[in-house]
């Protein structure tokens, strides 16, 4: 049998929210490692990896691991039923094609049954000890970058450098260039842009995939934004001290 | 304008 109980139900919610539109169907793992899920998106560009540790559950229960194959869009359907404070349980009995959410508040409780899929998944192991810049910044900040430069162009090219950590397009009405420098702010440290690198690094990715990864945006003020040698994006938003959403990005190469 | 790389694709290119 697996059961997790979460108290504050809404951060489920936006982690649906932050996913759903970028991945269709999806394996929830669960072990006594915690609730996690690894899924790309449709076109195989983009990889989500989603970690809720079991610690960060009022109970979390998990007496076999269990793969639990959903389609998000009906699962944040569910989802959106239970009110916004709403204290969230998922149970699901051992060899069950179904999964049960109950949503609790002090005025009652409703149950709901979702039909449970087969999903053939991928998973990648994800080498983090390649990377050779990271720049951690306010949420709200490269949220806003993203949307400024899709609306000049499709792509963005990102630089880390001494200089900070530059994100450029370019499109019809002509280019944008914005840079962030390393800033840091001792009072307020999630209004601090941190920019660690090994060697400068510059790659270039589709905006649509940026924007969707900011769909993440309020679970945390503050991103961290990692590139590797060989060019892979990973854009990490931490979930309240229980874990983290983290998107992975392929590059795009010269022909 | 460059060629978009899959996660399949790069980890084979990797």
């Amino acid at each position: 049998m697996f059961e997790l109980r979460l108290v504050q139900g809404s951060l489920l919610k936006k982690v649906l929210e932050a996913i759903k539109d970028l991945v269709n169907d999806a394996n929830f793992d669960c072990s006594a490692t915690g609730f996690s899920l690894q899924a790309m998106d449709p076109s195989h560009v983009a990889l989500v990896a989603l970690l809720l540790r079991p610690d960060g559950f009022e109970h979390y229960r998990c007496d076999r691991n269990i793969s639990m194959g959903m389609n998000l869009n009906n699962m944040s359907k569910i989802l959106k039923c239970g009110g916004n404070d709403d204290i969230i349980t998922i149970r699901a009995d051992d060899g069950s094609d179904t999964v049960t959410f109950m949503f609790e508040s002090p005025n009652g409780s409703a149950n709901f049954e979702m039909n449970l899929m087969d999903i053939d998944s991928e998973h990648h192991g994800i080498d983090e000890s390649k990377c050779c810049a990271v720049v951690r910044m306010p949420s709200s900040e490269f949220q806003r970058i993203c949307k400024v430069l899709s609306s000049i162009g499709d792509t963005v090219v990102i630089s880390v450098t001494n200089e900070g950590v530059q994100f450029s397009t370019r499109g019809d009405i002509g280019t944008a260039n914005i840079v962030c420098r390393q800033n840091i702010n001792v009072d307020k440290p999630e209004e601090s842009t941190v920019i660690e690198m090994s060697q400068p690094v510059s790659s270039q990715f589709p905006l649509r995939y940026m924007n969707s990864f900011t769909k993440a945006t309020p679970l945390s003020n503050t991103v961290t934004i990692s590139l590797t040698s060989e060019l892979l994006l990973a854009v990490e938003y931490t979930i309240a001290e229980m874990g983290y959403i983290r998107f992975y990005l392929a590059p795009k190469i010269e022909d | 304008k460059g060629v978009q790389l899959s996660i399949t694709e790069f980890y084979r290119s990797a």
